[in-house]
């Protein structure tokens, strides 16, 4: 459990800037 | 296990779509289980993160002329701030109390409103994409309406000139985001119509020059008129066809099956 929150944390914080690297790409 | 429509939106959400569902689990199961580790540095992470696509995403609400963008993004953008500040209160109980229930709590709410806001906001703009190709489309649709003016030669130059370049750039559209679908029958469907209207394309231009020429010698007339009309009708369908078909998003069970 301990190393799974920390991957998940990762993985959100990396999932939100793709979501932004979307965003930015698309709106150029 | 969640179903996305696009292979962008696929491979950005699922992994975490993933690992979200597998924590929750753990979490039901581990209710009363071990202390959580100090996951300041995480969080931290997660809210810098939160906070440029935030900006980076009223930056686009503000220059959008899309007035369903404007509309939809900033309630997805508010969902993944507040969830990003129930990471903040679960890392900060937790330091205090490494076996806090409520902190457990405040993370899987976190980590889900995180994954629903993100996935809310690639919608919006995945549905502002296909506006934009459902555009292209309609500008097809516009000249394909105005053929039955075209009565001279130097009209049916002007008509082809024009309209090459928009045919050109809705089969670009439609074809990359045909092969962004992970729906196999929109993607069938979608290539299908594209397909006839490729085809139809040249029948169109010498219908209507077979028009232009009965109308000056005053023969065949009606029959060249209604050939063009009909292919006309035609491509106008398939076009029609094609934008219904971009903006399906849900799945027929049974198509799946």
């Amino acid at each position: 459990l301990r190393v799974g929150w920390e991957q998940l944390l990762t993985a959100v914080a990396r999932n939100i800037n793709e979501v932004e690297n979307q965003i930015l790409t698309r709106d150029s | 296990m969640p179903v996305f429509h696009t292979k962008t939106i696929e491979s950005i959400l699922e992994p975490v779509a993933q690992q979200v569902s597998r924590l929750v689990i753990l979490h039901e199961e581990a209710e009363d289980g071990n202390a959580m580790p100090d996951l300041a540095v995480p969080v931290r992470a997660v809210k810098a993160a939160v906070d440029n696509l935030v900006r980076v995403g009223y930056e686009t609400v503000n220059s959008s002329d899309d007035q369903i963008l404007k509309q939809d993004m900033p309630p997805a953008l508010t969902r993944v701030e507040e969830s990003s500040l129930l990471l903040l209160d679960a890392s900060d109980l937790l330091r205090a109390d490494p076996y806090s229930g409520p902190a457990r709590k405040k993370l899987i709410e976190g980590s889900r409103g995180i994954l629903q806001g993100t996935s809310a906001l690639l919608l919006a703009f995945d549905e502002s994409e296909v506006r934009k190709i459902v555009r292209v489309c309609k500008n097809v649709l516009e000249y394909l309406a105005i053929t039955e003016v075209v009565d001279r030669m130097e009209d049916l130059v002007t008509f082809v000139k024009n309209l090459s370049p928009v045919l050109t750039r809705m089969t670009k559209n439609v074809d990359a985001r045909e092969k962004e679908l992970t729906h196999q029958v929109h993607r069938d469907m979608l290539l299908r119509s594209l397909e006839q209207v490729k085809n139809l394309t040249p029948v169109l231009i010498s219908g209507i020059k077979i028009f232009i020429t009965a109308k000056q010698s005053g023969q065949g007339l009606v029959e060249a008129q209604n050939n063009r009309d009909y292919t006309v009708r035609k491509m106008s369908d398939e076009i029609h066809e094609i934008i219904r078909v971009l903006q399906l998003t849900t799945y027929d069970e049974e198509e799946w099956d």
